[in-house]
This record gives structure tokens, sequence and C-alpha cells, in this order.
């Protein structure tokens, strides 16, 4: 845990506020930082803004929305180091730059994440208490409002997926709903990064129904799912939520879409279940690398077709 | 307050074949306390589904036995989650 910030290694908190005001000093011209709120221990919650205009097609992206799910920060950290690296170098980058902003919420559940480094690796939710329950935290990913009281099994705190007292009763939850609402007529995508096994998700999570542009995201899933696999031959299966991982209620990417952002996507990164959530940083770099072609690809997709 | 320790814990693999053996995962996870991985609640689990959880040092024999009477085959994914907590940060400073 000491020592400098470091891409490839997993960084705690402390670390990753530093690495945001270094980015925002090191390319103001690309890269600046909103606070978008703060959590239940009051911790900022930091969205990284990279782009150069205010009015122009965006993409949301959010990291670390489950606390032991380290990779997914790592990934978000990622993807800001390489895009304002390669600004003016590489050429995809650059004209995506150019034409469209990105929105990087790098840690999510700032509060479960520290929680994770610093008192229960395998801890998940946030850190909110809740009356007559001696049981702490909520899971943000089924606390949006999205068919968020259909699934009976997740309203006891002390489930690992407790879906909290109320749709967007957390206030990590509010915070990033109330900001991609405000920002609604620019997002056009919506991806969210977490941990493990390999999959490529998009709606619907709460119903076996088919989204209207359901041929679209099929389309965009497989050939981000080719992109990853051209690194290391990776191979991330792709689908709507309910049928490809499992059937769930309140999640962030049913939310976005029913809102109308109408690409939605749930990346759940390496790897199958060797190391699960505690996959070592040696393998980190190969993740985000591959990761990243996925990712661009779609980010080509959004610049062409909306 | 120190961190949570994991030593000896373990991380199951399980493939239930049909309803009988989904609900004695259900059941499993009802009278011992398991931490889902994937899927990330017992409640999801069916048939056919990979399942992998992490069972305490002193929840494991009942755990295997329970398994071991049910016939269900079972792979030890992970044998020591806190070996591999730490084995996680195998990359030395820049």
């Amino acid at each position: 845990t000491t020592g400098r910030h470091s891409y490839a290694k997993y960084n705690n908190w402390d670390k990753i506020v530093a690495w945001t005001e270094k980015m925002v000093g090191k390319r103001p011209d690309v890269v600046s930082r909103i606070k978008i709120g703060s959590t239940v221990e009051d911790n900022p919650l930091y969205v990284l803004k990279i782009g150069k205009e205010n009015e122009r097609r965006a993409i949301f992206m959010d990291c670390g929305i489950h606390a032991r799910e380290w990779v997914s920060p790592a990934f978000c950290q990622w993807f800001v180091y390489q895009a304002t690296k390669s600004y003016g170098k590489n050429k995809i980058m650059t004209k995506l730059l150019d034409r469209m902003n990105f929105y990087v919420l790098p840690v999510f559940n700032v509060d479960g994440y520290i929680w994770s480094w610093t008192q229960n690796r395998m801890w998940r939710k946030n850190r909110s208490k809740h009356p007559n329950s001696t049981c702490i935290g909520t899971d943000l990913n089924r606390n949006f409002n999205a068919s968020w009281s259909s699934s009976p099994s997740t309203n006891h705190p002390c489930m690992d997926t407790y879906r909290g007292p109320a749709p967007e009763s957390e206030k990590e939850t509010k915070a990033v709903a109330d900001f991609i609402q405000s920002h609604l007529t620019s997002i056009k995508a919506y991806i969210t990064f977490h941990s493990y096994s390999q999959m490529l998700l998009f709606p619907y999570g709460y119903t076996s129904k088919l989204p209207p542009n359901y041929k679209d995201l099929v389309k965009v899933a497989k050939i981000g799912t080719e992109a990853l696999s051209t690194q290391y031959e990776t191979r991330y299966i792709y689908g709507p939520i309910a049928s490809t991982i499992y059937p769930t209620s309140g999640s962030s990417l049913d939310w976005a879409y029913n809102l109308g952002i109408k690409h939605t996507f749930a990346f759940e990164l390496r790897d199958q279940g060797r190391f699960g959530f505690l996959l070592p940083e040696s393998r980190i770099k190969p993740t985000c690398k591959e990761t990243m072609l996925a990712v661009k690809f779609i980010a080509k997709y959004i610049l062409k077709h909306t | 307050v120190a961190p949570l320790r994991f030593d000896r814990e373990k991380v199951l693999r399980v493939i239930p074949q049909d309803e009988k053996q989904t609900n004695v995962i259900k059941h499993l996870a009802q009278t011992n306390e398991l931490d889902f991985w994937y899927p990330d609640a017992p409640h999801h689990v069916t048939a056919n589904m990979t399942v992998d959880f992490r069972v305490s040092e002193k929840g494991f024999q009942s755990v295997q036995s329970a398994l071991d009477q049910s016939n269900m085959h079972y792979e030890i994914l992970i044998r020591d989650v806190q070996e591999e907590i730490e084995k996680q940060f195998d990359v030395k400073e820049d």
C-alpha cells in the first residue's frame, strides 16, 4: 500500500484521489474533475471529464460499483491515462476526443472500496447503516430505480445483494443518477465495469423481454468482444443480463437504458474464476489493454451511429 | 481494528446437475455462511450453472460432506483465500 500510484498495481483511495488531481494538473486542456456528490462517509465522488467542449456527445463510464472488484477501478484509471496519453498521437483516440467527451467515475462505491482495502477484502456493498439492523451496506447495483421492488430476495439488509430501503436511497446512487439525468441530452452510451466472468452484457436484467434495439446491441457486443479477443484471445460471451448471467433488478444498466440511453453495456472483466476477485496485479495490464479495444470500438460505433 | 483475515478459507466451484442438487446448494447457503462469488446470491443458482462460493475453514468440512452425500462433484478454485489476497500484489513498485 505504500509507494506511488501505478497503472500496473491496485491503488488505494488516497492514491486515486491524488491521481485525479495529477491528471487535471498534467492535462488541463483535456481533463477536468467534477465533484458529483459525496458518500455516506463523506468521501467525494469524482467524475473525470475527458474532452474539450461541453455541448457534444458523451459516454458515461463507471467503475467499482462493487467494492471487492478491484480490477474495475484499475481499468477506469487505465482508460483515462491511455486516452490522455494517446490524444494527438493515436488516430482513433484523437478522433474520438475531438468529437466526444467521456465522463469517467473511477470509483463509484468509494466507502466500500476503502473498506475492502482496510478491513475486509471481500466487501461488496457500500457502508450505509440501516435502522433496526446491525447489518451494514446496500448493493448499489440493486439500488437503481429499475423494477426495484420486483425481487423479494434482495430486501434483507444482511444480504450481500440488499437493494436498500428505497430506490436511489443511497447517496452514491442518487449522485450518479442525478449527474446522468442532468447530462442526458449529451450522454449517448453508458458503460459500467465489473468483475468477474468475462462477459459483455446489455439490457434487460429485470425481464426476459428483449430491448427494442436488441439487434443493434447484439451487433455492438459481438464486434466489441471480437475486438477484445484480438489482443490475447481472451474469450468473452455477450447477451442480455437476464439470460446471459442471471436475472437482476435495480441495476444501473437497466435504469440508464430506460432513461433513454439506448446503448448501455456492462463488462464483467477477467477472469473466469481462477482468481475471481483476487486477480493478481500482473494481470491488470493485459486485462486493461484488451478491454480498451472493446471500449474504443463501442465509442467509435456511438460516434458513427448516434 | 485489525483487518479481517481469510486464512484457510476456500473458494469452491460446483455445477448442480438438477433441481435436487440446486436445492442442496441453497440449503447449504442457509446453514453455512457462504459468500457467493458467482452468481452473487443463492437465489440465482439454477441447474447446470457454474457456482463459485467462499466457505470458511470451519464450514468447509460440513459443506464437503453435504456435497459428497449428494454426489456433487466440486473443484477447489482457491485453497487459501488469505494466501491469494497476499499474492495478488505481485507487481513490484515502478
